[in-house]
């Protein structure tokens, strides 16, 4: 995901 | 999901059990810093609420989920089971100094002024000057037993690992994320001085100790 709330890191 | 993120969580994964066991193991949490060990529990709380409105991964899911319960077992282990063995009287970083500046930063500078994402940012923030009471602790008493050392230094690798993961990420997905690479920058520059203790003496078979 590029937008930068779509937090897919641990 | 590249090399480094992967061996990045390794690396976290290892250091949450390392810890963990040696409490269990030797039924001491001498000369670990519970401070620390309460603000990863804050950390991770913190960052993981998302596991209940948004699924990434079951991989994503069940590492939270660890993660979570190995930070409160551990803060359970220190100040309830083996409370006797907590040196409290070197575990006196001010953490209110983090906590503050941390809370004005992640409203100031975010990404979205939304509850969720105030507390990641929190999170991210408060990830990369978690470990300083666990530092200034070990500068207190001098020295570190082998296994804590282990679990810095596994600690300090894995988001060492994740600023790689983040130019890989830049470079073959075009993700680039400022708040947490600079977190993560100041985070692994805070264990430089350990890391070129821990490859200089402890992986010489010599004792961690200060001042070096």
């Amino acid at each position: 995901p590029l937008d930068s709330t779509a937090h897919d890191e641990l | 999901m590249n090399i480094f993120r992967l061996t990045g969580d390794l690396s976290h994964l290892a250091a949450i059990i390392i810890l963990l066991l040696k409490i269990w193991k030797t039924r001491s949490c001498a000369g670990i810093s519970g401070k620390s060990q309460i603000l990863f529990a804050l950390v991770f709380t913190t960052r993981y609420l998302d596991l209940f409105s948004s699924f990434i991964s079951l991989y994503n899911t069940v590492m939270k989920v660890i993660y979570i319960m190995c930070a409160y077992a551990t803060v359970y282990l220190i100040y309830g089971k083996f409370k006797a063995t907590y040196d409290g009287n070197h575990d006196t970083f001010r953490v209110e100094f983090l906590l503050i500046p941390v809370v004005l930063l992640a409203v100031l500078i975010n990404h979205a002024f939304a509850p969720m994402e105030i507390l990641w940012t929190f999170s991210i923030y408060l990830e990369s000057v978690a470990i300083l009471p666990q530092l200034f602790m070990i500068s207190k008493t001098g020295e570190a037993e082998t296994i804590t050392t282990h679990y810095l230094f596994f600690l300090g690798l894995y988001r060492t690992l994740y600023l790689f993961n983040w130019i890989w990420r830049f470079y073959f997905e075009g993700f680039f994320d400022l708040i947490a690479v600079v977190a993560g920058l100041v985070q692994t520059i805070l264990y430089c001085d350990f890391f070129y203790l821990y490859i200089t003496k402890v992986l010489k078979g010599k004792k961690l100790s200060l001042p070096a």
